[in-house]
């Protein structure tokens, strides 16, 4: 089993948050940045860091990512376990420090009434007085995704029992780092106090959480921050569906390339020797109609088989030579 | 931003993370001032510019003109700053990452 010493250097020690009770005191306008949902510890734990961090930039190597995980609860045999999904983690992203913060209250056994032998008639029975706060244990246990398994127990830690409720940090480093390894991002943790949890834990504002400390090699790369925060096209219309994949582009407007659509060997003028789609009955046009006014809108052209087969009989009616002035044309015939 | 001097300098640009769309997955900060540069880095570059040898030759054999066609230095940034940023991932998780060049420092021909 795994005894992590509980070390004065765990990073909630170092970001003086040990002892925190109520986030919400502690948001103040970074609630709003939140939103309503996030307004938990780990909430108040990452604001506390970014001003860090954003106060000094860490030294190189110091690690430049911190992410935070909350958990999701399920009551297995009627015992409150908190599972932690860390498959966000990148590839590039090295651990340096994996802790948990739990919330945690002494959690004074029930003082209970002890069977009187009954030597003689109503002689009052005495109550135990209760005896000394009951030991808990933190088991983590990791699982690859969608296993039944409970998962293999990568760690047990004994908690003595706290002098009142206050916020807890254990190093979970090394455990946190094997499942990795062995490819287990899903990992679990059970407050095991040796009861029954009284009723069905709720989630609640105590709910504890894993932060991990890591050096993200590829913060350097190019364009690193497009990585992660480039979520969608900038240029697509409309503002993303937040239920979309990331980078996917549900833009209505198909891109086409604008090619030619026929050979242009002829000097014909695109649009002339088509009938408008309307028209049924084949009229030939005069040589005024066909320019009724400077600019003419184009017509789609057709394909270059019906182009042929209209070409051989509208020949004769409406074959356009193009017209140069008599000066151009002597100019042309002395050439 | 017509008084801005001629040569390549520093010129001031605060990006709001609303205006690319970013600002529903970031938390903080939602805004940060992010500088550019912009200027000229022609024949005789001051040393503010702070050309590297390599810009300066390039500028001389421009001015010269013996070779046709050779531009003129860029005007780049020479020092950046990190900039720590606090954002949701997609799982909502929170999370802080330290991205460096993120601002301009200083400019400089290159």
């Amino acid at each position: 089993s795994h005894t992590a010493p509980v070390q004065s250097n765990t990073p909630a020690a170092a970001d003086n948050l040990v002892g925190y009770k109520d986030p919400q005191r502690f948001l103040g306008d970074a609630a709003a940045a939140l939103g309503p949902g996030a307004q938990d510890m780990v909430a108040v734990h990452m604001l506390r860091l970014y001003e860090k961090y954003s106060r000094r930039s860490p030294r190189p190597g110091a690690g430049n990512t911190v992410r935070s995980f909350r958990p999701t609860l399920e009551v297995i045999n009627q015992k409150a376990v908190y599972f932690f999904n860390l498959t966000s983690m990148q590839d590039s992203e090295m651990i340096l420090t994996a802790t948990f913060h739990f919330y945690s209250e002494p959690r004074w056994p029930q003082a209970h009434e002890v069977p009187c032998k009954q030597r003689a008639k109503n002689t009052s029975c005495r109550l135990l007085p209760p005896g000394p706060p009951s030991r808990q244990h933190l088991l983590f246990r990791s699982l690859s995704q969608n296993t039944a398994t409970q998962g293999l127990l990568r760690g047990a830690m004994a908690l003595a029992p706290p002098p009142r409720g206050l916020w807890q940090a254990k190093d979970i480093s090394s455990m946190v780092k094997a499942a990795r390894r062995d490819g287990e991002l899903l990992l679990s943790a059970q407050l095991d106090s040796g009861e029954k949890d009284h009723g069905v834990p709720r989630p609640s504002p105590h709910a504890p959480y894993i932060l991990i400390y890591a050096n993200d090699l590829a913060i350097s790369e190019p364009n690193s921050v497009a990585v992660t925060l480039q979520r969608y096209d900038p240029f697509q219309a409309g503002d993303p569906d937040p239920g979309t994949a990331p980078n996917s582009s549900t833009d209505p407007r198909v891109r086409r390339a604008t090619q030619a659509t026929g050979p242009l060997q002829d000097n014909e003028l695109p649009g002339l020797d088509e009938r408008p789609a309307h028209a049924s009955h084949t009229q030939h046009y005069h040589k005024q109609e066909l320019w009724p006014s400077p600019f003419r809108a184009l017509k789609p052209r057709a394909g270059r088989k019906d182009r042929r087969k209209k070409g051989q009989d509208l020949f004769v009616a409406s074959s356009q030579m193009l017209h140069f002035d008599e000066k151009t044309m002597q100019k042309a015939r002395r050439k | 931003q017509w008084d801005e001097p001629r040569v390549c300098s520093r010129r001031y640009l605060k990006v709001d993370f609303a205006d690319i769309g970013w600002n529903e997955w970031i938390i903080s900060p939602k805004s940060f001032d992010a500088y550019y540069c912009a200027g000229a880095c022609e024949f005789p570059m001051p040393k503010i510019v702070r050309p590297s040898n390599h810009a300066t030759i390039q500028s001389i054999v421009r001015a010269v003109g013996i070779v046709p066609g050779i531009p003129e230095p860029c005007c780049v940034p020479d020092k950046m700053n990190s900039l720590g940023v606090l954002f949701l991932d997609e799982n909502r998780n929170v999370v802080l990452k330290v991205y460096p060049n993120m601002s301009v420092e200083t400019c400089a021909c290159r």
